[in-house]
Protein backbone atom coordinates (compact mmCIF):
# COMPACT_ATOMS: atom_id res chain seq x y z
CA UNK A 1 0.00 0.00 0.00
CA UNK A 2 0.77 3.66 -0.31
CA UNK A 3 1.40 6.03 2.52
CA UNK A 4 0.43 9.31 2.86
CA UNK A 5 3.20 11.88 3.10
CA UNK A 6 2.66 15.27 4.73
CA UNK A 7 3.44 18.80 3.47
CA UNK A 8 6.56 18.49 5.84
CA UNK A 9 8.58 16.18 3.46
CA UNK A 10 8.51 19.45 0.73
CA UNK A 11 8.28 22.14 2.90
CA UNK A 12 11.16 22.25 5.57
CA UNK A 13 9.02 24.98 7.40
CA UNK A 14 5.76 23.00 8.09
CA UNK B 1 -7.82 51.26 9.05
CA UNK B 2 -9.17 48.41 6.77
CA UNK B 3 -12.27 48.82 4.38
CA UNK B 4 -12.71 46.31 1.73
CA UNK B 5 -16.36 46.53 -0.36
CA UNK B 6 -17.48 43.56 -2.07
CA UNK B 7 -20.00 44.55 -5.11
CA UNK B 8 -21.51 41.25 -4.37
CA UNK B 9 -21.15 39.30 -0.78
CA UNK B 10 -21.36 36.10 -3.21
CA UNK B 11 -18.07 36.42 -4.05
CA UNK B 12 -16.90 36.28 -0.35
CA UNK B 13 -18.89 33.54 0.47
CA UNK B 14 -18.14 31.86 -2.08
CA UNK B 15 -14.42 32.20 -1.26
CA UNK B 16 -14.67 30.99 2.49
CA UNK B 17 -16.85 28.07 1.49
CA UNK B 18 -14.02 27.14 -0.65
CA UNK B 19 -11.91 25.97 2.12
CA UNK B 20 -13.89 26.31 5.02
CA UNK B 21 -14.00 22.58 5.51
CA UNK B 22 -10.28 21.34 5.43
CA UNK B 23 -9.06 24.28 7.49
CA UNK B 24 -11.00 26.64 10.62
CA UNK B 25 -8.01 28.82 12.23
CA UNK B 26 -7.10 31.40 9.28
CA UNK B 27 -5.13 34.17 9.42
CA UNK B 28 -6.06 36.88 7.12
CA UNK B 29 -3.73 39.37 5.98
CA UNK B 30 -4.71 42.61 4.62
CA UNK B 31 -1.96 44.73 2.38
CA UNK B 32 -2.29 47.75 0.78
CA UNK B 33 -2.42 45.49 -2.16
CA UNK B 34 -4.98 43.35 -1.58
CA UNK B 35 -5.73 40.21 0.97
CA UNK B 36 -3.78 37.01 1.41
CA UNK B 37 -4.48 33.94 3.71
CA UNK B 38 -2.71 30.89 4.55
CA UNK B 39 -3.82 27.44 6.47
CA UNK B 40 -2.40 23.54 6.40
CA UNK B 41 -5.31 21.31 7.52
CA UNK B 42 -4.77 19.49 11.07
CA UNK B 43 -2.77 16.43 9.49
CA UNK B 44 -0.01 18.13 7.73
CA UNK B 45 -1.10 17.19 4.41
CA UNK B 46 -3.25 19.95 2.64
CA UNK B 47 -2.21 23.83 2.31
CA UNK B 48 -4.99 26.25 1.30
CA UNK B 49 -3.31 29.66 -0.02
CA UNK B 50 -5.61 32.58 -1.29
CA UNK B 51 -4.90 35.89 -2.90
CA UNK B 52 -7.69 38.22 -2.84
CA UNK B 53 -6.65 41.22 -5.51
CA UNK B 54 -7.30 44.72 -5.42
CA UNK B 55 -9.29 44.42 -8.51
CA UNK B 56 -11.88 41.93 -7.06
CA UNK B 57 -13.09 44.68 -4.52
CA UNK B 58 -15.40 47.61 -5.58
CA UNK B 59 -13.89 49.67 -3.07
CA UNK B 60 -10.58 48.95 -1.19
CA UNK B 61 -8.70 50.88 1.53
CA UNK B 62 -5.78 49.59 3.30
CA UNK B 63 -3.91 52.13 5.37
CA UNK B 64 -1.75 49.52 7.00
CA UNK B 65 -1.01 45.74 7.00
CA UNK B 66 -3.19 44.25 9.55
CA UNK B 67 -3.98 40.61 10.21
CA UNK B 68 -7.35 38.86 10.83
CA UNK B 69 -7.45 36.09 12.67
CA UNK B 70 -10.71 34.66 11.60
CA UNK B 71 -12.91 30.87 12.83
CA UNK B 72 -14.14 30.11 9.32
CA UNK B 73 -17.02 28.57 11.07
CA UNK B 74 -18.00 31.87 12.79
CA UNK B 75 -17.75 33.66 9.71
CA UNK B 76 -19.82 30.97 7.60
CA UNK B 77 -22.33 31.76 10.40
CA UNK B 78 -22.43 36.15 10.06
CA UNK B 79 -22.14 35.52 6.13
CA UNK B 80 -25.35 33.49 5.73
CA UNK B 81 -26.83 36.07 7.51
CA UNK B 82 -25.74 38.21 4.07
CA UNK B 83 -28.14 37.94 0.84
CA UNK B 84 -26.11 37.11 -2.58
CA UNK B 85 -26.82 40.25 -3.96
CA UNK B 86 -25.96 42.69 -0.92
CA UNK B 87 -22.94 44.30 -1.09
CA UNK B 88 -20.87 43.43 2.24
CA UNK B 89 -18.06 45.43 3.53
CA UNK B 90 -15.15 44.39 5.94
CA UNK B 91 -13.96 47.01 8.30
CA UNK B 92 -11.24 46.73 10.48
CA UNK B 93 -9.14 48.99 13.08
CA UNK B 94 -5.21 49.06 12.61
CA UNK B 95 -4.76 46.66 15.59
CA UNK B 96 -7.90 45.13 15.59
CA UNK B 97 -10.13 42.89 18.49
CA UNK B 98 -13.09 42.42 16.00
CA UNK B 99 -14.16 43.01 12.50
CA UNK B 100 -17.04 44.55 11.34
CA UNK B 101 -19.05 43.27 8.46
CA UNK B 102 -21.87 45.28 6.90
CA UNK B 103 -24.22 44.28 4.34
CA UNK B 104 -26.29 46.63 2.54
CA UNK B 105 -28.98 45.99 0.02
CA UNK B 106 -29.18 49.11 -1.74
CA UNK B 107 -32.28 48.97 -3.73
CA UNK B 108 -34.16 48.42 -0.34
CA UNK B 109 -31.96 50.97 1.95
CA UNK B 110 -31.43 47.58 4.23
CA UNK B 111 -28.51 47.76 5.98
CA UNK B 112 -26.94 44.93 8.71
CA UNK B 113 -23.82 45.32 10.77
CA UNK B 114 -22.62 42.28 12.49
CA UNK B 115 -19.11 42.17 14.46
CA UNK B 116 -17.18 39.29 14.76
CA UNK B 117 -14.17 38.57 17.54
CA UNK B 118 -10.91 38.02 16.09
CA UNK B 119 -8.81 34.84 17.33
CA UNK B 120 -4.93 34.50 18.37
CA UNK B 121 -3.60 32.22 15.69
CA UNK B 122 -0.37 31.29 15.92
CA UNK B 123 0.53 30.12 12.53
CA UNK B 124 3.67 30.88 10.55
CA UNK B 125 3.45 32.42 7.13
CA UNK B 126 4.96 29.97 4.71
CA UNK B 127 7.15 31.46 1.82
CA UNK B 128 6.21 29.06 -1.14
CA UNK B 129 8.95 28.67 -3.56
CA UNK B 130 8.31 28.66 -6.75
CA UNK B 131 7.99 25.11 -7.14
CA UNK B 132 9.20 22.77 -10.22
CA UNK B 133 6.87 20.92 -11.79
CA UNK B 134 6.43 18.35 -15.16
CA UNK B 135 3.18 18.48 -15.55
CA UNK B 136 0.42 21.28 -16.15
CA UNK B 137 -2.69 20.25 -16.84
CA UNK B 138 -6.54 22.33 -17.30
CA UNK B 139 -9.68 21.49 -16.56
CA UNK B 140 -13.51 22.10 -16.20
CA UNK B 141 -13.64 22.13 -12.63
CA UNK B 142 -17.31 20.51 -13.12
CA UNK B 143 -15.38 17.54 -14.81
CA UNK B 144 -12.61 17.06 -11.98
CA UNK B 145 -15.30 17.35 -9.24
CA UNK B 146 -17.20 14.74 -10.68
CA UNK B 147 -14.20 12.22 -11.28
CA UNK B 148 -13.18 12.49 -7.82
CA UNK B 149 -16.36 12.18 -6.29
CA UNK B 150 -17.23 9.22 -8.50
CA UNK B 151 -14.08 7.49 -8.30
CA UNK B 152 -13.94 7.83 -4.11
CA UNK B 153 -16.84 6.18 -4.09
CA UNK B 154 -14.72 3.07 -4.80
CA UNK B 155 -11.46 3.82 -3.01
CA UNK B 156 -9.58 6.38 -0.19
CA UNK B 157 -7.09 6.87 -2.94
CA UNK B 158 -7.21 8.40 -6.19
CA UNK B 159 -4.50 7.81 -8.78
CA UNK B 160 -3.82 10.89 -11.37
CA UNK B 161 -1.44 9.99 -14.40
CA UNK B 162 -0.71 12.16 -17.16
CA UNK B 163 1.11 10.95 -20.41
CA UNK B 164 1.16 13.28 -23.43
CA UNK B 165 -1.66 11.96 -25.01
CA UNK B 166 -4.02 11.99 -21.98
CA UNK B 167 -4.96 12.40 -18.30
CA UNK B 168 -6.14 9.41 -16.37
CA UNK B 169 -7.86 9.05 -12.69
CA UNK B 170 -8.17 5.78 -11.38
CA UNK B 171 -8.86 4.31 -8.26
CA UNK B 172 -9.17 0.79 -6.46
CA UNK B 173 -11.15 -0.55 -3.27
CA UNK B 174 -12.42 -3.36 -1.81
CA UNK B 175 -15.65 -3.69 -4.03
CA UNK B 176 -14.12 -3.26 -7.31
CA UNK B 177 -11.84 -0.04 -9.40
CA UNK B 178 -12.71 2.66 -11.82
CA UNK B 179 -10.94 4.77 -14.23
CA UNK B 180 -11.51 7.67 -16.19
CA UNK B 181 -9.76 8.36 -18.89
CA UNK B 182 -9.75 12.33 -20.11
CA UNK B 183 -8.03 13.40 -24.05
CA UNK B 184 -6.81 17.31 -24.33
CA UNK B 185 -9.12 19.29 -26.81
CA UNK B 186 -9.89 22.45 -27.33
CA UNK B 187 -13.32 24.82 -27.73
CA UNK B 188 -12.85 27.35 -29.50
CA UNK B 189 -16.47 28.37 -28.46
CA UNK B 190 -16.31 27.56 -25.06
CA UNK B 191 -12.65 27.99 -23.97
CA UNK B 192 -13.39 27.11 -20.09
CA UNK B 193 -14.86 23.25 -21.69
CA UNK B 194 -11.09 22.81 -22.88
CA UNK B 195 -8.99 20.11 -21.29
CA UNK B 196 -5.49 21.60 -21.61
CA UNK B 197 -2.30 19.21 -20.70
CA UNK B 198 1.34 20.57 -21.27
CA UNK B 199 3.73 17.53 -20.14
CA UNK B 200 7.46 17.82 -19.58
CA UNK B 201 7.64 14.40 -18.75
CA UNK B 202 5.08 11.51 -17.51
CA UNK B 203 3.59 11.47 -14.01
CA UNK B 204 1.73 9.02 -11.97
CA UNK B 205 0.94 10.28 -8.55
CA UNK B 206 -1.55 9.03 -5.85
CA UNK B 207 -3.81 10.85 -3.34
CA UNK B 208 -5.91 10.58 -0.38
CA UNK B 209 -9.40 10.99 -2.07
CA UNK B 210 -10.78 12.65 0.80
CA UNK B 211 -8.05 15.79 0.35
CA UNK B 212 -9.51 15.63 -3.22
CA UNK B 213 -12.86 16.01 -1.94
CA UNK B 214 -11.88 19.27 0.19
CA UNK B 215 -10.22 20.49 -2.62
CA UNK B 216 -13.38 20.09 -5.31
CA UNK B 217 -15.03 22.37 -3.23
CA UNK B 218 -13.46 25.25 -4.58
CA UNK B 219 -15.00 24.37 -7.99
CA UNK B 220 -17.25 27.41 -6.77
CA UNK B 221 -14.91 30.06 -7.77
CA UNK B 222 -13.96 28.92 -11.44
CA UNK B 223 -15.47 27.25 -13.75
CA UNK B 224 -11.65 25.69 -14.66
CA UNK B 225 -9.56 24.15 -12.71
CA UNK B 226 -5.32 24.10 -13.26
CA UNK B 227 -3.25 20.99 -12.02
CA UNK B 228 0.32 21.06 -11.77
CA UNK B 229 2.32 17.75 -10.41
CA UNK B 230 5.60 16.39 -9.69
CA UNK B 231 6.88 14.00 -8.45
CA UNK B 232 9.20 15.93 -6.00
CA UNK B 233 6.65 18.37 -5.46
CA UNK B 234 3.19 18.70 -3.24
CA UNK B 235 0.58 18.80 -6.04
CA UNK B 236 -1.19 21.97 -7.22
CA UNK B 237 -4.71 22.95 -7.44
CA UNK B 238 -5.63 26.29 -8.62
CA UNK B 239 -9.11 27.94 -8.83
CA UNK B 240 -8.65 31.59 -10.17
CA UNK B 241 -10.48 34.42 -9.27
CA UNK B 242 -11.22 37.21 -11.61
CA UNK B 243 -8.06 38.84 -9.61
CA UNK B 244 -5.84 36.41 -7.31
CA UNK B 245 -6.54 32.71 -6.45
CA UNK B 246 -7.35 29.92 -4.03
CA UNK B 247 -4.64 27.43 -4.19
CA UNK B 248 -4.27 23.82 -2.90
CA UNK B 249 -1.03 22.39 -2.32
CA UNK B 250 -1.29 18.90 -1.52
CA UNK B 251 1.15 15.85 -0.38
CA UNK B 252 0.60 12.92 -2.43
CA UNK B 253 1.01 9.10 -1.16
CA UNK B 254 4.09 6.97 -1.33
CA UNK B 255 5.05 3.53 -1.76
CA UNK B 256 6.22 2.63 1.61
Amino acid sequence: GKKQATLARFFTSI
Amino acid sequence: MLEAKFEEASLFKRIIDGFKDCVQLVNFQCKEDGIIAQAVDDSRVLLVSLEIGVEAFQEYRCDRPVTLGLDLNSLSKILRCGNNTDTLTLIAEDTPDHIGLVFEDNKKGRVAEYILKLMDIDADFLKIEELEYETTISLPSSEFSKNVRDLSQLGDSLSIAVTKDNIKFSTEGDIGSGSVLLQPFINMEKPQESIKLEMESPVDLTFGAKYLLDIVKGSVLSETIGIRLSSEAPALFQFDLASGFLQFFLAPKFNE
